[in-house]
């Protein structure tokens, strides 16, 4: 069966395009068959894995049920990896889709073909930093959530405002059983204090949840996205590549210990 | 005259806080008299100029018209600096506010008795990591955009978009006199050749729009709001410290340039 995972955090900058396109990547390397959806307008996923940012190419229309999702998934430069790309008008969406009835489950119907097809072993879905329309969507549609957190202060802050918000979706039966898959530790710096605390306060409060693989800080991952191509491909030995490599394991492992 | 600038960008992660913190202790360092408002729901600027995040302190009750601005305003540990703080309701505002007839003009009218009072000389917002009816408002609101760039590839990807958004603004008549102020280059890492690489590529679309000054990546920088301090007051002489009064210092220029 297809796993559906959300990578969110209302918080900017955190890792959450770093860590789609990475992760999908190593899942295809190890024969995992994934499904990217770029929801977020900006479209850094859409160009990190090698794709243009086209007009009429994203699930735009699809979620104002316009049109089928037919036709609109997409090869990438990473092997077993496929996407539906973003694109600007994707931002026109968080306003027409609020506007109408059923709103939280656009996503849900808009995918759900590709869901029941069962070509994809996961669909990974990179969201924008906010807690608006589309995020929600993705929430509700998600198995599960990945949550990436930068060793950062304020990242901390932001954590109790995701946490709720899986509790209301579970609670008003939007989606009765989305759990976190993991929380990934991005950007760590073993030469400042700030990361192990930040890192030790996340443990306290998620325990088991924190996986044990830790992104690294790593100039390798942020040049990447400026040749469109993931890690593992730019520079496939380098800490950045190790990390993801080693957190699709783990992923894969909590996927199959379910 | 008070001067009402945003500081905005909808890539995440970029610097607009620590941007909004450091920038407007560093002016009421220099006598500047700064209010804050922090229209990001996630109250980052809030804890980080040391208040707690408390509800029914935000301007999200005068965006509905639902009370008056008087009454918010609350002094900050900096000297000459006060906010009007965020609160988690802002997110609402989102929905609420875009349903409204005139909304772009909501904080328009909301700060109007403050402008008119002439009390400050410069007023900071820090917006949200989005396009939405808060950074809209923001826009509207403001007499001139500061844009923070973070030294990384995916900060090229952005500009277009919000290059865009001020056209439409003066072409819209929503603010016809909106510019840009400034846009400041932002944890500039001289490790790596991508932060030069980034730094030429803004230069050259944005010409002199860009500060001499380029902020520097500086763990204190990211330490300080752990201690609900800016950067001046927790490590008065590292390189943070330095960057942003020399920020600070341009702004004001810019100012009376004009
Ligand atoms: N481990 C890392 N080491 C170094 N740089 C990183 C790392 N992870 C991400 N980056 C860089 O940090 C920046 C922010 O990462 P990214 O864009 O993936 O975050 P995001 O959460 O998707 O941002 P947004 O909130 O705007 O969607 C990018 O320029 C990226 O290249
Ligand atoms: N020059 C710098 N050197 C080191 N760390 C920095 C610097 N500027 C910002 N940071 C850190 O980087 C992170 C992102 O910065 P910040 O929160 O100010 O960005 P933002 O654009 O306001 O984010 P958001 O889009 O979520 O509102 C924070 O943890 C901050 O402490
Ligand atoms: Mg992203
Ligand atoms: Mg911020």
């Amino acid at each position: 069966a297809t796993r559906i995972i959300a990578v969110a955090n209302q918080k900017g900058g955190v890792g959450k395009t770093t860590t789609v396109i990475n992760l999908s990547a190593c899942l295809g390397e190890s024969g995992k068959r994934v499904l990217v959806i770029d929801l977020d307008p900006q479209a850094n996923t859409t160009s990190g894995l090698g794709l243009p940012r086209q007009t009429g190419t994203s699930l735009y229309r699809v979620l104002l049920r316009e049109r089928s999702v037919h036709g609109l998934i997409q090869d990438t430069v990473a092997p077993n990896v496929q996407i539906i790309p973003s694109e600007l008008d994707l931002a026109g969406a968080e306003i027409d889709v609020a506007r109408m009835d059923g709103y939280l489950h656009g996503l849900n119907m808009a995918i759900a073909p590709v869901v029941r097809n069962g070509g994809f072993d996961f669909i990974l879905i990179d969201c924008p930093p906010s807690l608006g329309v589309l995020t929600m969507n993705a929430l509700t549609a998600a198995h599960s959530l990945l949550l990436p957190i930068q060793c950062e202060y304020y990242a901390l802050e932001g954590l109790s405002v995701i946490a709720h918000i899986i509790q209301q979706l579970r609670e008003g039966r939007a989606n009765a059983t989305i759990d976190i898959q993991g929380i990934v530790m991005t950007m760590y710096d073993a030469r400042t204090r700030l990361s192990p605390d930040v890192v030790a306060e996340v443990k306290l409060h998620f325990g088991e949840k924190v996986y044990k693989t830790v992104i690294p800080r790593n100039i390798r991952l942020s040049e990447a996205p400026s040749f469109g191509k993931p890690v593992i491909q730019y520079d496939p030995h380098c800490t950045g590549s190790t990390a993801y490599r080693e957190l699709a394991k783990e992923v894969i492992e909590r996927e199959n210990a379910r």
